[in-house]
Formats: C-alpha cells, sequence, structure tokens
C-alpha cells in the first residue's frame, strides 16, 4: 500500500533525499552477514538470548543509519562536532522509524519483520519478551497501523527522517542557522509533495508531522528499556547502541 | 587519562566507502 502512485511533478528536493536513502537489500545483507559471523565466532553452543540477538540487529541497524546520515546532502557540509550532536539526539527515533515503516511495508498485524529479512511470530515475541518489551513492541505495531492507515510512502518517510536528524532544538549548535534552514526546505518539500501527490487528503502533511511526537515518545521509552537491560547486564558491551545511549543522558 | 576516542566519531571521521 506504501507503493506511491507516479505524481506529476515530484519535487526535486524530494528526489534529493530519497536519493540518499541506502538500497534495503544491501544493508539486509550487510546485517544478516555480520551477524552470521558474530554467531561462528561465538561457537554452536553459545546461543544469544532473543533479546541479546535483537540488541545485535539494532546495533548493526544503528551503523547503517551513521552511514546513511554521514552521505546525506545537507548533513556532510557540517562539522563533525554538530553531526555528532545531532545524531545523539535522534539515533533513537530513526531506529524506531526504520522498524515501524518496515512493519508498515510488511503490512501484516500478527507477525514483525526484522532487518534481516526474517519474519516473527508477534505471539512468539509476546511470549518471549517481559511487559515493557512486549508494551514497546505492541505500541510499535499501533503507531505501524496507523501510519499503514495515512499510506505513508517511501518518499515521505526520507522526508520524516531528515526532519528528525535536523532538529533545530538541539542545544549548542555551532550552525544552528543551517539545520534550521534545513529543517525549513524540507518541511516545505514534504508538505508539496502530499499537496500534490495527494491532492484529495489537504491534511496528509500535518497528519504525518503529528506522528513525530509519538515516535519520540515511544523512542525515549526504548531508550529506557535498554538502560534498564544495559544496568542489568543484559545488553552486549562495547557497541555503538549504548555508545549512543550514554552520549544521551550524560 | 586520554578519554576513548568515541564510535561515532571513529565513523564519522572515516573516509567514505572504509
Amino acid at each position: 500500500p506504501s507503493a506511491s502512485p507516479q505524481p506529476p511533478s515530484l519535487p526535486p528536493q524530494v528526489l534529493e533525499l530519497l536519493r540518499c536513502d541506502p538500497d534495503e537489500l544491501v544493508v539486509q545483507n550487510k546485517i544478516v552477514a555480520h551477524l552470521q559471523q558474530e554467531q561462528s565466532g561465538r561457537g554452536r553452543l553459545d546461543k544469544p538470548s532473543t533479546f541479546s540477538l535483537m540488541c545485535r540487529m539494532a546495533d548493526q541497524t544503528l551503523f547503517s543509519i551513521v552511514e546513511w546520515a554521514r552521505s546525506c546532502i545537507f548533513f556532510k557540509e557540517l562539522r563533525v562536532g554538530d553531526q555528532m550532536k545531532l545524531l545523539h539526539n535522534c539515533w533513537s527515533e530513526l531506529l524506531v522509524l526504520d522498524h515501524i515503516f518496515r512493519q508498515v511495508q510488511h503490512g501484516q498485524e500478527d507477525s514483525i519483520l526484522l532487518v534481516t529479512g526474517q519474519e516473527v511470530e508477534l505471539s512468539f515475541i509476546l511470549s518471549q519478551a517481559e511487559a515493557t518489551l512486549s508494551s514497546l513492541v505492541q505500541r510499535g505495531q499501533e503507531l505501524a497501523v496507523r501510519l499503514r492507515a495515512l499510506q505513508v510512502d517511501r518518499r515521505e518517510i526520507a522526508c520524516l527522517k531528515f526532519l528528525l536528524l535536523f532538529n533545530p532544538n538541539v542545544k549548542l549548535l555551532e550552525d544552528q542557522a543551517f539545520v534550521e534552514g534545513v529543517q525549513e526546505q524540507v518541511n516545505g518539500a514534504l508538505l508539496e509533495y502530499t499537496l500534490s501527490t495527494y491532492p484529495q487528503f489537504q491534511e496528509k502533511f500535518s497528519q504525518l508531522v503529528v506522528r513525530l511526537p509519538e515516535l519520540r515518545s515511544l523512542s525515549t521509552q526504548a531508550e529506557d528499556y535498554l538502560c534498564y537491560m544495559h544496568l542489568s547486564g543484559e545488553v552486549p558491551c562495547n557497541n555503538l547502541l549504548i555508545e549512543m545511549l550514554h552520549a544521551k543522558r550524560a | 587519562e586520554p578519554e576513548e576516542p568515541s564510535l561515532l566519531k571513529k565513523l564519522l571521521l572515516a573516509p567514505a566507502n572504509s
């Protein structure tokens, strides 16, 4: 359902943002290869727990998100200090949005599509996970249903990712004006795109943007849970996930 | 004690396609 109709004129800016998106299959294969390599190094008997495996997937997905960001238009013009501040601020929202849009495309309410391309029954996850994780997964599914109902498409997601990344509310940015300018441009591009592509749905832009606070709330809950699990020693250490968690909360 | 360089910083500063 998220395949968007051919718009009469695609705003060039949206095309630019879409062009920054990585090839999903390439990302998937990279992550699968990495997890397989890790597992072969661990030996057959040492089976990671479901949660530990999810952490490894999330960690590798985060690597791909950083790779996407650093190759993005506008972002590569920033100094590394500002790049780090922006990513520290929105890494968990980008991770959650990546997961949720995958479920929107998957279109199944009873199962979850993982970044590795594997499909897992929701009932299995809910039977394995304890209450907080279950509620997180459920909330993610509910947001996916709402976005699917909005017929969110890939181009809109590309814009939303930029809106999350270029957040002018991040403190102590060296080039605050630049970030504000990008936020404004992307808002304009998304508005123009939704009005020209979905003329029958004039409110689509505001309906999409209103989902961002929900996304932030969900990602904050996910961070809290990750923090709790990390303190209980459940999260594999020395990875990007934990560094970003600490950086955001420092 | 020098602070361990951030993994994120290393990734952002790594040459493209490294």
